[in-house]
C-alpha cells in the first residue's frame, strides 16, 4: 500500500537535540549520527550525516572514516583540525572557524581539538552508514592490538604499550588537560 | 576504468616492477599504471616475510584478498568497536609457560593462516600479519581499486599506523618514474602528521611515548623482525596441538578436575 512507498517515507530527523546523542561525555561533548539505520531513506541517497559538539579543551579522538569522504561545516566556535594522508604528511593543520568547510577524504586520519573555545559542527558523509575507526580510546584499533604487537611496532616496553592501549577509557570524545593548547605553546 | 584503458590489443605476462626491502622481508609491487591492471581496476602486491617477521599494522582504501602461497602465521584485523574477545585469564596460559612472568592481555580476535588460505580484508580495516613458521611467508594480495568501497580515486593507498615505512630500500624496475603506488612505502605513519602534544593528550601518555608513536627514528621499514617471537592470546593452531597441550597440562596437574 501507500504506506510502504517513497511517497510516505520519513525524510527528516533532528540531530541537534542532545538527548539523541549516540556518544556523550559530560565533560567534553557529544556526537550524534543519522544514517540509513535511523533514517531509511538515506540508503537511497547513500549519504549520512552527524552532529558534533566539543566543549572547550576537548578532543575528538584521532580517527579515519573507512568508507566515506566527510565534509565538515563548522556551525559555532572553532577547532584546530589536523588531517594526515597516507604518507604521514599533515595536509591540513589549521584552526577552522564558524562558517568554514573542510573536506576529509576517505581513510585520511583526522583529529579535532577545541582549545580556547568550544566547537560545534555538522558533517556529511558520502556513505549511508559511514564507519569511524578510532586510533585511541576504548574502541580503537590500537586497543584491539596485542600488547606485543604494539611494543614491537613502536619499539617501546610492554608496560608503555599497555599504557598506550588502556590509558584512555573514553571512546570518541575526550577531555584534554589543556597542556596541548598550541596557541599557548608559541 | 577509463574506456580507453580496455582497448587491449595485446596482453602480456607482468613481473613486479618495484621491490621495497625492509628489515625482515620485502614487498614487490606490480605497476598498476599498466593498462591491463588499469582495465581490471586492480593492483597486485606480494609480501615475502622472513621467519619471525611482522608486517606492521596498516589499512588500505580498497578491499584486499590475500592468498597464502607459502608458510603459516597469524594475523589481526582491527574493526573499531569490536570487543576484545581474546583474553588471557587468571590461570596460566600457554604464553606464560616457561616465561615465568604473568602474561596478561586482551585484544580483538587473532586469525591463523597457512598455505592455501585466502584471507579477506575489508577496505579501511587496519590489519597486521606475522610469520610464525620457520620458512618464508609469501602473501600474494589483490587490491580491488575499482571496488565501490574505494572512494579515494583509482589508486589504492596504504596508510600505516606504525613504523616508518620510508626507511625501506626501493629498487625501481624497468618502468621508472614515480608512481603513486610507490609513494605508499615512501612515507611515515599517520601519527607522524599529528602534533605530539595532541597525541599525548589523545592517548593519555607522556610526550616521549607519543613521540615513539610517530616512529621517526625507526629504521626498520614496514616489515620488522621480532627476535623473541610474538606473544599473543590465541587458541591452538590445530586439533593435535590442542590434544598435546591438554596431555601436557594433565601431566602437570594430574587428571583434569572438572
Amino acid at each position: 500500500g501507500i504506506e510502504e512507498t517513497i511517497c510516505s517515507a520519513k525524510v527528516r530527523q533532528n540531530i541537534d537535540n542532545p538527548s539523541r546523542a549516540d556518544i556523550y561525555n559530560p565533560h567534553a561533548g557529544r556526537f550524534t549520527t543519522v544514517n540509513s539505520l535511523t533514517l531509511p531513506i538515506l540508503s537511497f541517497l547513500r549519504l549520512s550525516a552527524a552532529r558534533g559538539v566539543l566543549y572547550r579543551d576537548s578532543i575528538m579522538a584521532p580517527h579515519w572514516v573507512t568508507n566515506a569522504h566527510k565534509v565538515i561545516y563548522i556551525t559555532k566556535g572553532e577547532s584546530r583540525i589536523q588531517i594526515v594522508d597516507h604518507r604521514g604528511q599533515a595536509v591540513l593543520d589549521d584552526r577552522v572557524r564558524q562558517g568554514q568547510v573542510v573536506v576529509v577524504p576517505q581513510n585520511y586520519a583526522v583529529v579535532k581539538h577545541a582549545e580556547t573555545e568550544g566547537c560545534e559542527w555538522v558533517e556529511f558523509n558520502t556513505n549511508d552508514n559511514a564507519m569511524i575507526n578510532t586510533l585511541s580510546g576504548r574502541t580503537s584499533a590500537i586497543r584491539g592490538l596485542p600488547v606485543d604487537v604494539i611494543a614491537n611496532s613502536y619499539q617501546i616496553s610492554r608496560d608503555e604499550a599497555r599504557r598506550l592501549k588502556f590509558n584512555r577509557e573514553e571512546t570518541l570524545i575526550f577531555r584534554s588537560s589543556g597542556r596541548a593548547r598550541s596557541s599557548e605553546r608559541v | 576504468q577509463q574506456q580507453g584503458e580496455c582497448q587491449l590489443n595485446r596482453l602480456s605476462p607482468q613481473e613486479p616492477t618495484t621491490r621495497i626491502q625492509a628489515e625482515a622481508g620485502v614487498t614487490e609491487l606490480w605497476d598498476q599504471n599498466n593498462q591491463q591492471f588499469q582495465c581490471a581496476g586492480v593492483s597486485l602486491i606480494r609480501h615475502v616475510i622472513q621467519s619471525r617477521g611482522m608486517l606492521l599494522p596498516s589499512y588500505v582504501n580498497t578491499p584486499l584478498l590475500a592468498y597464502v602461497e607459502r608458510g603459516r602465521g597469524f594475523y589481526g584485523i582491527m574493526q573499531s568497536g569490536c570487543p576484545e574477545t581474546f583474553q588471557s585469564s587468571q590461570q596460566m596460559q600457554q604464553g606464560e609457560r616457561g616465561a615465568g612472568s604473568r602474561f596478561q592481555d586482551r585484544h580483538q580476535r587473532i586469525g591463523q593462516f597457512r598455505q592455501g588460505d585466502i584471507i579477506a580484508f575489508p577496505a579501511g580495516a587496519a590489519h597486521w600479519a606475522y610469520n610464525e613458521g620457520n620458512e618464508e611467508l609469501v602473501l600474494v594480495c589483490l587490491e580491488d581499486s575499482s571496488n565501490n568501497a574505494n572512494q579515494l580515486g583509482q589508486f589504492s593507498r596504504r596508510f600505516f599506523i606504525a613504523g616508518n615505512p620510508q626507511q625501506g630500500q626501493q629498487q625501481q624496475g624497468q618502468y621508472g618514474g614515480k608512481s603513486l603506488r610507490r609513494e605508499r612505502f615512501e612515507s611515515g605513519n599517520v601519527f607522524n602528521g599529528f602534533d605530539v602534544e595532541v597525541l599525548a593528550e589523545a592517548f593519555g601518555v607522556d610526550r616521549e611515548i607519543a613521540r615513539r608513536l610517530q616512529g621517526q627514528d625507526d629504521q626498520r621499514g614496514h616489515i620488522v623482525n621480532i627476535q623473541q617471537g610474538l606473544r599473543v592470546v590465541r587458541p591452538p593452531f590445530s586439533q593435535e596441538q590442542e590434544e598435546r597441550e591438554e596431555r601436557q597440562e594433565q601431566g602437570q596437574y594430574g587428571p583434569r578436575m572438572n
